[in-house]
């Protein structure tokens, strides 16, 4: 069986590694209404 | 650190953070309430989005915050004492005010405060509102002579069914209603003439201020053909010290 890897998606590829936080959520909700 | 773990992936740009965090709201709301003290004219704006908020380290201890954020126009006037959470925002069918504000923010000991804000205003697109709104009145410039002559017809009228004498501040919005309405709102201030005495020298007459300030905000419509018609409403707020009115202190 063979498994297509994603590649945007990083991975740790040693034990040890971290991944960076998620981006931040921006722009932000809409209160009102969209321009 | 070729020993510690290796950090993989994008990396985040220097300091931003989620939008809709807490501090981005705590830091929002500060702006917001630096931002309609120091408006001078129109409308007191409101929230609709964070754009970007990004949070930097400031030697020894502090933060600098900066907002980039997206307001609209409310129907409160600047001079309304209403706080802002009781005004409305208004329709995009009726040709609001947008602004883009970019606002520096200074966090020390947990306390916030606005060091620097850019504003920038605009209207909605006409186009965008014809689409969804083909009849709908459109803004028009406020110095334009139609409108200005608008005015001085609406606060005669007024002043013909009151015995106080207001003088005018500013005309804050204009529309034309095709295709012979226009439709104006503007603030007035109390004097301290009665309509009588303004009708003999109306040089005279001076605004009151400092604790005897009032301030009030008309809209109506005039309507040229087939006949002249007249309609105006003005709201009176009660009497405000300046000291309530930071905007009056600092630029009466």
């Amino acid at each position: 069986l063979v498994v297509k890897r994603t590649v945007s998606e990083p991975t740790a590829e040693h034990p040890g590694d971290v991944l960076h936080p998620p981006p931040p959520q921006c722009p932000g909700r809409i209160r009102h209404f969209h321009i | 650190n070729a020993h510690g773990p290796k950090p993989i992936g994008p990396s985040p740009p220097l300091g931003l953070r989620d939008c809709d965090s807490s501090e981005g709201e705590e830091a929002a709301e500060v702006a917001m309430d630096y931002i309609n003290t120091h408006h001078k004219h129109g409308y007191k704006y409101a929230l609709n989005r964070i754009e970007e908020l990004r949070v930097l380290p400031r030697r020894p201890a502090s933060e600098v915050v900066i907002l980039e954020l997206d307001l609209l126009e409310t129907k409160c006037h600047v001079l309304n004492p209403l706080p802002l959470e009781n005004c409305t925002v208004r329709e995009l069918i009726n040709h609001a005010i947008e602004a883009d504000c970019d606002v520096k923010l200074l966090k020390e000991d947990g306390k916030l405060s606005v060091t620097g804000a850019r504003c920038h205003s605009s209207p909605d697109s006409a186009e965008d509102i014809i689409k969804i709104c083909p009849d709908c009145p459109l803004l028009i410039p406020l110095n334009d002579t139609q409108v200005v002559k608008t005015v001085e017809l609406l606060l005669d009228q007024y002043h013909s069914t009151n015995d106080a004498y207001f003088m005018l501040i500013e005309i804050a919005r204009a529309q034309m209603q095709a295709p012979n309405t226009i439709i104006a709102e503007f603030a007035i201030s109390a004097t301290n003439c009665s309509s009588k005495d303004a009708s003999e020298n109306v040089k005279a007459c001076q605004a009151l201020s400092g604790d005897q300030a009032q301030f009030g905000f008309c809209v109506g419509s005039v309507m040229h053909v087939p006949k002249e018609e007249i309609h105006v409403e003005c709201e009176v707020y009660a009497p405000q010290s300046e000291v309530a009115h930071p905007v009056l202190a600092k630029d009466n």
